[in-house]
């Protein structure tokens, strides 16, 4: 999940 | 999640729950500003897109709808509401909050991960977040007697842009290939505009006097 690292956040 | 997410998130939760209290229980808008909470909800359904396409988590999901839910409600609120409505400082929210969002919009065009509808509304929301607090901290400084709630919420809401930017910290140290310039650049900026506010906010508190921003 590298390339959705920081959509994870709110 | 570490320590500093969970925490962002939490205080980022309460910021909302004193301003529904505020509506709420006191039946009061005074002091906030519907131009933020307007854009807030834009962000909000601008960043949220990938409810539809992606499953992060069950606290992910439901955060997210909390978030989303909870700003729609409050524009609501101060727009409709027969009591809410009338305690609006509409003549000194005046901040033209619609300017902001096509400078935002061609930043996002311009500067995105990847130009695609969703990537191009994610880097949009993130550059409208980062100046949405502008008409808040303006009419707070227009509004002579700034209410403790008032007050409390957008502390609330800098610590969590200042927990947000120590996340990023400790990820960047315990993960590999975490690095996220568009996030963070736009992040570190939002938390920079709550400074003034920070500063004035703890002289009032050490000096226990009310809080007053200088004209």
């Amino acid at each position: 999940t590298k390339d959705s690292a920081g959509k994870d956040e709110l | 999640m570490n320590i500093f997410r969970l925490a962002g998130d939490m205080t980022h939760l309460f910021s909302v729950l004193v301003l529904l209290l505020k509506i709420h229980t006191i039946k009061s808008c005074a002091g906030i500003s519907l131009k933020t909470q307007e854009l807030y909800a834009i962000v909000f359904t601008t960043r949220y897109l990938d409810l539809f396409t992606t499953y992060i988590s069950l606290y992910n999901t439901i955060m997210k709808l909390i978030f989303l839910g909870s700003s729609i409600s409050i524009v609501w609120y101060m727009r409709h509401h027969k009591v809410v409505r009338r305690s609006y400082d509409k003549d000194q929210d005046t901040f033209r909050h619609y300017l902001l969002m096509l400078p935002c919009l061609l930043l996002a065009l311009l500067i995105n991960e990847k130009f695609t509808f969703l990537e191009v509304m994610w880097a949009f929301s993130l550059y409208l977040e980062a100046v949405a607090i502008l008409p808040q901290l303006v009419l707070l400084q227009r509004t002579r007697n700034i209410d403790n709630l008032t007050g409390q919420y957008v502390l609330l809401l800098g610590a969590y842009r200042a927990l947000y930017v120590l996340n990023w910290i400790y990820r960047y140290f315990t993960e590999e290939n975490y690095v996220h310039w568009i996030t963070w650049v736009s992040g570190i900026v939002q938390t920079l505009l709550y400074a003034d506010f920070f500063y004035y906010y703890f002289q009032s508190w050490k000096n226990n006097v009310k809080l007053q921003l200088p004209a």
